[in-house]
């Protein structure tokens, strides 16, 4: 399995959202 | 480099390659707000930020990843590897085979070794606050717990102690709970004294943890309690959890943070990673009054072969602004996810393949370096003051892009070996 690490996720806010099956990143939010 | 536009590449100060020597951040650990939504500070496990910091016998002045980079690496690769087993259908199969004769699976679980980041989190009442490492690669929650009956490894905080507590609570066996342990763990629960369930989990390094499955009251902040949180109360714990006190799940399995806390935070959560070693970064709960502008959403997908993993669908790469020609079937057969405990995203080889002569054609201007274990695109930068490095995004269904950002681009050991910070798979069914 291709697995997305924790370096390629620096500086990115990864949201998370079970009950909606979705999952979000937002750049430049993590100042 | 010098092909590309401006808007596709990074220029990078050869300088912030390496890591910080000071905590650039406030070590406060509870952001308490009102009017927010809980928070804590997440901290690198090695890093200069860290409570943990000086007390894991490093100096002030390094990281961990400056203290033994091929080491850090092969954790990183175990954790890869024992994601694999665990998701392969072949290993399920011998798993249970090898409860059903009570010796526990070599590779059962994820690899703790990279699992690096922390948050602090309170336990028991009055709330005891200790460091846990946050993985949403896994699902059960534990710490060590006293008496210690077998063994507890050394830790920044005091050990937990049930007894000094007015709402622990042990959880017997036949319980729904005791049961949902064995999807949580993949390891059956056993009954112990008074019918205790005994939970056991073993990770990828063969770390592990024993103890009792327990309901207990967990405080993210002085005023966001979640009460009757069911976890592990270890008693028999060993391996590579550094001075940690346990483990918080961040998982999909039934008995994860996640899931428990439903109700409370409706499965949300955010998490922005600190950059470096040296820097924080923060973990929120619940949905967000309001969303960043720049976010964008891509479905998760639940996949059979490890349903409490959060699966994503790559379907495209680019770099400095140019698609890589990869079939979509490529990323289709294997799968993606994102785990916070994996630090070197890897992909199906045929994809890394293209990425790495994209990347090398792109830096042909910079003199190569040897290879440092799983990462094989290696530069020798030194005399550069500036480098200019292509910028790599990751496309998933939807059209959202992941723009790595240029501090997760590269690997970095000294100067004169600097690595792309991606590793292929060893098949492109893996």
């Amino acid at each position: 399995v291709g697995i997305i690490g924790n370096t390629q996720q620096q500086k990115l806010e990864v949201i998370y959202d079970v009950g909606q099956n979705k999952l979000g990143f937002a750049p430049g939010s993590c100042a | 480099a010098g092909e590309l536009n401006h808007d596709d590449v990074h220029v990078i100060k050869t300088s912030s390659l390496l890591p910080a020597t000071t905590c650039s951040s406030s070590t406060s650990t509870i952001k308490d707000l009102k009017n927010k939504q809980p928070s804590l500070n997440i901290v690198h496990r090695h890093g200069t930020c860290s409570s943990m910091f000086v007390h894991e016998g490093q100096k002030k002045t390094k990281s961990s990843t400056e203290l033994d980079p091929k080491e850090f690496l092969k954790h990183d690769q175990m954790r890869v590897e024992a994601l694999h087993f665990k998701l392969s259908k072949k290993s399920a199969n011998a798993q249970e085979q090898s409860t059903k004769a009570t010796a526990l699976p070599v590779q059962s679980g994820s690899s703790l070794g990279t699992a690096n980041y922390v948050v602090r989190v309170g336990f028991g009442t009055p709330a005891k606050y200790m460091s846990v490492i946050f993985d949403t690669g896994s699902d059960l929650t534990w710490i060590q717990c006293k008496p210690c009956v077998r063994f507890c490894y050394l830790q920044q905080d005091a050990i937990f102690n049930p007894s000094e507590s007015t709402s622990y609570s042990n959880i017997i066996c036949n319980t729904t709970e005791c049961s949902q342990a064995k999807s949580a763990t993949g390891i059956s629960p056993s009954c112990g004294n008074s019918s205790s369930c005994i939970y056991g989990i073993q990770y990828g390094d063969q770390s592990f943890s024993v103890g009792y499955l327990v309901r207990e009251t967990l405080s993210i902040t002085s005023t966001d309690v979640i009460n009757e949180f069911t976890f592990g109360c270890g008693q028999n714990n060993r391996g590579l959890f550094g001075l940690a006190a346990g483990l918080l799940g961040l998982g999909r399995d039934k008995l994860s943070f996640v899931s428990q806390t439903y109700k409370k935070y409706g499965g949300r959560f955010s998490y922005c990673l600190p950059s470096t070693s040296s820097s924080t970064g923060h973990l929120t709960f619940g949905a967000q009054k309001r969303l960043p502008s720049s976010v964008k959403f891509t479905p998760m997908v639940k996949d059979s072969r490890g349903p409490s993993f959060y699966f994503l669908n790559l379907i495209a790469i680019t770099v400095g602004g140019q698609k890589l020609a990869i079939s979509p079937s490529v990323f289709a057969s294997s799968g993606t996810i994102i785990d916070s405990g994996t630090v070197i995203s890897r992909l199906p080889r045929t994809a890394y393949t293209s990425l790495q002569s994209a990347f090398q054609k792109s830096m042909s201007s910079y003199p190569s370096a040897k290879p440092l274990s799983i990462l094989d695109t290696c530069f020798n930068l030194a005399g550069y003051k500036e480098v200019r490095i292509p910028k790599i995004s990751l496309l998933f269904k939807g059209g959202v892009a992941l723009d790595v950002d240029s501090s997760g681009l590269l690997f970095a050991t000294s100067i004169q070996q600097v690595c792309l910070a991606f590793a292929a798979n060893q098949d492109d069914k893996d």
